[in-house]
C-alpha cells in the first residue's frame, strides 16, 4: 500500500 | 486593541466547525491583510489556512498585528452559543491574555459576550509556492462531499484521477470498488452547479479518505469546491468564501514506497 506522505516535507517553513 | 465586527455571524460558525476536528490548537492572525490562521493537523498530513479579508467585517480594528493562539474546540463551544444570524464581534485588549466574542441577535434584543482563554501556541508557518498544477477541478461542493462520503464506506484510500475522460474518484476495500467519473459539464441552470475541467496535462494522487471527509466539514461554506492537483504534490482543496475569501485545505497525498 502507498504510505502517507508528510505535508511539511512538501513546503518550505518561512 | 481589536476589534472585528461580523454581521454574518454564522459564517465564523461554520469555519469553525469546518477545520475543529482536523486542527486542535491554532493562532488567528490578525493584520491589515485580514483574519487569518494557518494550522497542520496533528499527524502532519493537513494544513489548513484561512483568510477572511477585512472587507468582509463590518468593523474591523487592529492597530497592530495580533496573533491569538486559541483551543478550537473551545471557540466552537463558544460560537455554538451563536445564532445562526448574530452578529459576532470578536475584542481583545493588548496584552491580554483573552478573547472576548459578542453575539447580538438581529434585532439587538439579546446581547451575550463569552470571554475564552487564549493560549500561547508555537507554530511553524510554512510557505506555499505559487504551482503551475497539472490539472484544476471545480464542481458543487455538495457533490464532492458525497462521493467522499460514499467511497469511504467502501475503502480507505481514494485514488483522484483527471484525464481526458474527465475527473475520477476511485476506492477499493475488502468488500470490492467503487468509480465515479464526474465529466466537465457547464449546461446548467445556475453556475455553481457546473463542473469545470482545465487539464494541462494527466494526473493521478492517492490520498486518505478520512482527510478528504474531514475537509468536506467545510461544504457549507461554499457552493463549489476546487481541487488544484499536481503528480506528487499536495492537493489543494479550496471553499471560496463569498466575498471574504478562502479556506484552503493542503493535503499530502500518499505515496508508493
Amino acid at each position: 500500500d502507498p504510505k502517507q506522505g508528510n505535508i511539511m516535507s512538501f513546503f518550505k517553513r518561512v | 486593541m481589536l476589534e472585528l465586527r461580523l454581521v454574518q455571524g454564522g459564517l465564523l460558525k461554520k469555519v469553525l466547525e469546518s477545520i475543529k476536528d482536523l486542527v486542535n490548537d491554532a493562532n488567528f492572525d490578525c493584520s491589515a491583510t485580514g483574519f487569518s490562521l494557518q494550522a497542520m493537523d496533528s499527524s502532519q498530513v493537513a494544513v489548513v489556512a484561512l483568510l477572511l479579508r477585512p472587507e468582509g467585517f463590518e468593523r474591523y480594528w487592529c492597530d497592530r498585528n495580533i496573533s491569538m493562539g486559541m483551543n478550537l474546540n473551545n471557540m466552537a463551544k463558544m460560537l455554538k452559543c451563536a445564532g445562526n444570524d448574530d452578529i459576532i464581534t470578536l475584542k481583545a485588549e493588548d496584552g491580554s491574555d483573552t478573547v472576548t466574542f459578542m453575539f447580538e441577535s438581529p434585532t439587538q434584543d439579546k446581547i451575550a459576550d463569552f470571554e475564552m482563554k487564549l493560549m500561547d501556541i508555537n507554530s511553524e508557518r510554512l510557505g506555499f509556492p505559487e504551482a503551475d498544477y497539472h490539472a484544476i477541478v471545480r464542481m458543487p461542493s455538495s457533490e464532492f462531499a458525497r462521493i467522499c462520503k460514499d467511497l469511504s464506506s467502501i475503502g480507505n484510500t481514494v485514488v483522484i484521477s483527471v484525464t481526458k475522460e474527465g475527473v475520477r474518484f476511485s476506492t477499493r476495500g475488502d468488500i470490492g470498488t467503487a468509480n465515479v467519473v464526474c465529466r466537465q459539464n457547464t449546461a446548467v441552470d445556475k453556475p455553481e452547479e457546473a463542473t469545470i475541467i482545465e487539464m494541462n496535462e494527466p494526473v493521478s494522487l492517492t490520498f486518505g479518505l478520512r482527510y478528504m471527509n474531514s475537509l468536506t466539514k467545510a461544504t457549507p461554506l461554499s457552493n463549489t469546491v476546487t481541487l488544484s492537483l499536481s503528480s506528487g504534490l499536495p492537493a489543494v482543496v479550496e471553499y471560496r468564501i463569498a466575498e471574504m475569501g478562502y479556506i484552503r485545505f493542503y493535503l499530502a497525498p500518499k505515496i508508493e514506497e
